[in-house]
């Protein structure tokens, strides 16, 4: 059976591609076969992943009606493939709008790949429009990254709200996987102060695991590596290879 | 005569609603009267600057034809007014969709108040859609914040399409005021790599004032304040004041 999450938080820079990225790079390496999809028009996942975006792309899934398997793309991880994204799904929002059926779409293209992977893992764009209620459509559950930052609370009950409505209308099985703090850095009375606040208001769904502030995570990108191949001694491989273990826990 | 300037850039954290705040604050405090609009569901700038978003925001002027006057909100700073946002505006984006002009309509807005202000600053969502379709064809010129990290280069050309495309088809007079380093440290290496490739790809437009990585821009927003009010001695308090002089030397 296949479990989809989404990686999602519509507060922009909170972590979610970092850790879409890291987490099915880390379930990958398991010989887990792992799908990434890339659903954010700036295709940082495929970027991050060391993948071009010249090939078919989710875009020519969801408006183009391709067949699935003419996008998938292999990554330098054995087990992880991915659907890539580019800048012309920025134009699918406005597109999907006339379409009919048009938040079950990303669920419709999912069904024929159920099977052929344990984890399919979806990084959402910072924004909860269409492309956004399609990935929630399609999912089981969502992990949502928060930032060690003021911003990154005041727009939980929104995404929150969101989810409720999702749950309601679309997709009633739709659990929350689990709350992730990020950017942590224990100097900070800021980052101790939101980490109390986000256990209070989430209790045991926050993962015990905490994403430390760490440069190597952010130099990664620019090599089109994950972390686990850039640099696997770093504190952020360390980080995303405990929470990692920790989601396979609650999941086996 | 009134400069809009908006603070725009796709990818998410950058710095956008944090040099918003307090650039407009910053003009204010030289007893130059700024009205601030906050462009982003998330309402990060109403919160930034302690304004609820109880009353009539900009939702209601962009889509139920309210009177600018009846959303214009005091902060505490003389000077400064806004024009709030909350989750409501997040709908905006479809509903504006199937309406006439509806790249023009903030423009039409804003013309209701040209010589009231001499700067209008616009905080935009981190998306290329309507909304901020709306904001580029309202302004004459942009900053663009960008993060000292790899990804925020990576959408570079994509914003710079897009504003070509604005350009092209909605505002001709659209320049860009200038290219904003945030969360800047001298210590790491990315930091250094970024700054240079921004500035081999900018040239001159970039500001030579940088925006450091500081806790206190951090804090400030959960008292709801912007810098200057918050701690006023902070390193980024001083660099907030550095680069609003900057930016007065090049229109005045
Ligand atoms: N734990 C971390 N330590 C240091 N840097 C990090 C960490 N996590 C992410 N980053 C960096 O911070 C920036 C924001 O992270 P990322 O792009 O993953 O967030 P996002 O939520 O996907 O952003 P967007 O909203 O634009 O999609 C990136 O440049 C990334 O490299
Ligand atoms: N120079 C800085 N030093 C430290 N923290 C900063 C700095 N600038 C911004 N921040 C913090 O980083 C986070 C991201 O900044 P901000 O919210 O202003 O970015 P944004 O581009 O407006 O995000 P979004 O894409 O969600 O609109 C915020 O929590 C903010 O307080
Ligand atoms: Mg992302
Ligand atoms: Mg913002």
């Amino acid at each position: 059976k296949t479990k989809t999450i989404s990686v999602l938080n519509q507060k922009g820079g909170v972590g979610k591609t970092t850790s879409a990225v890291n987490i099915a790079s880390f379930l990958a390496i398991t010989e887990t076969p792992v799908l990434i999809i890339d659903m954010d028009p700036q295709g940082n996942a495929s970027t991050g992943l060391g993948v071009g975006n010249q090939k078919l792309t989710i875009y020519d899934l969801l408006i183009n009606n391709k067949n699935i398997n003419s996008a998938i793309q292999k990554t330098e991880i054995d087990f992880l493939e991915i659907i890539p994204s580019n800048s012309q799904l920025a134009g699918a929002e406005i597109e999907l709008v006339s379409m009919f059926t048009r938040e079950t779409i990303l669920r419709q293209i999912i069904q024929n790949v159920v099977g052929k992977y344990k984890y399919i893992i979806i990084d959402c764009p910072p924004s909860l429009g269409l492309l956004t209620i399609n990935a929630l459509t399609a999912s089981d559950s969502i992990i949502i990254p928060i930032q060690c930052e003021y911003y990154a609370l005041d727009g939980l009950s929104q995404l929150l709200n969101t989810i409720r409505l999702v749950q309601k209308n679309l997709n009633s099985n739709l659990t929350i996987e689990g709350i992730l703090i990020t950017m942590f850095d224990s100097r900070l009375n800021l980052s101790q102060q939101v980490l109390k606040e986000v256990k209070d208001y989430f209790g045991d769904k926050v993962y015990k695991t905490l994403i430390n502030r760490n440069v190597k995570l952010g130099e990664a990108p620019s090599h089109g590596k994950p972390i686990i191949l850039y640099d696997a001694s770093s504190t952020g491989s360390q980080n995303y290879m405990n929470l990692v273990s920790e989601i396979l826990q609650y999941n086996d």
